[in-house]
């Protein structure tokens, strides 16, 4: 059984993902995300972090079963066969998803999110552009799940927690009733999703916002 | 192959993305 | 064994991992890049293209063995255990170099070598920043290799044809030597890896750039 020590910031999705992949599988995962343990902006400058993980990058799973720490999330590490997928074509399809999730839905889902955040400064033709991305990516999901419950397989899997992590903050922010509306299957199934009890163990209650967020300076 | 090349999807800002959400959620953590 | 037909554009790096990896697994992989197969830009916005490969992506693997295909370039597909990783830990490691590959080099890549392609306007902050990052990038690399002849493992798998795929345009058009003096045992590694004859049947001769390419109006 996997078991380490995940080093985050409160609130990061990304960190989120490997919680609920521990959820299922089982593993022992302790999060360390306040000082002394860990404190983002500090710890994730040291010498010593930079030496052991040189992208920077946090979350960041200890300790990783090999040298190489790249995949700060550790996801893959961190689930068992049922959330890989059990047969080849299984472990295919869950990967195009992860892949899916991190260069497909990521990139707009940031531009349209960030700047209700307060991350990033709007810019009024990338947000436009990031809603039509938005739409093409809930059309392809909603196409996929209109015969389905879950994304790969009969069960949840590492595809189902990598995509629900990457959608949360549009639909806790931007997805307003009007503009999901035209994918109820997709609505229907993210909702399955965060309700099943290990989302909602590392998520909590979510829930889907009932206005537009806008740019927030 | 340069014309097919240049219609591929690829997010070049990732970078300046990053590093946005970085010094944010920095910022947040105080 | 797998077997199937490739549907890409010619010079498609993305399309060289497909056809890497099938010369290593022995899978059957036919190559459609021409008219009448097959015309980027005419065939990949077609309704029947659109309507089974929603991203309109390409390259394009067929059959695929699952409705959904959002891999596009079927790498996982079209190889065996030995380049995927035959351990649990090689194969979490394999993922962490494709996902490094794609998320960390494919941006800061694209955005130093596609104004010297002429196919992008040239952004000289953009490319400053590039660069800097490609330096970070290979000094992780630089550091990895220092004790290892190939990225998992003792022998190529689909991280060292993801992560050299990723890097091919880089070394072919601005990495000079004074660029890549630093990083020696990046520079032998990709060497390794081009010189294997399942490399060079799809890639020919590579050839490392001796002069830096400029912006190319």
């Amino acid at each position: 059984m996997a078991a380490g020590t995940l080093y985050t910031y409160p609130e990061n999705w990304r960190a989120f993902k490997a919680q609920i992949a521990a959820q299922y599988s089982g593993a022992r995962l302790k999060i360390a995300s306040a000082s002394p343990a860990f404190t983002f902006g500090q710890t994730n400058r040291s010498p010593a972090f930079l030496s052991n993980f040189p992208l920077g990058k946090v979350s960041i799973l200890m300790p990783f079963f090999n040298s190489c720490v790249l995949d700060v999330d550790g996801i893959y590490q961190l689930s068992n066969d049922a959330l890989r997928g059990s047969t080849p074509q299984d472990s295919a399809q869950v990967l195009q998803w992860v892949s899916f999730a991190d260069s497909e839905i990521i990139p707009p889902a940031s531009a349209w999110v960030f700047p209700t955040l307060g991350i990033m400064q709007f810019n009024k033709q990338a947000t436009e552009q990031a809603k039509e991305e938005v739409k093409r990516i809930l059309a392809i999901l909603n196409q996929h799940l209109n015969t389905r419950t879950f994304l790969v397989g009969e069960r949840v899997s590492l595809a189902d927690i990598t995509v629900v992590c990457s959608l949360l903050w549009l639909y806790k922010q931007v997805l307003e009733p009007a503009f999901r509306q035209p994918y109820p299957n997709v609505t229907r199934w993210f909702l399955t999703c965060v309700n099943q009890p290990q989302f909602k163990a590392v998520l909590g209650e979510v829930k889907l916002c009932e206005k537009m967020a806008q740019f927030d300076a | 192959a340069a014309e097919c090349l240049a219609q591929e999807r690829i997010w070049f800002d990732k970078p300046r993305y990053d590093e946005a959400e970085r010094q944010f959620y920095e910022r947040m953590n105080g």
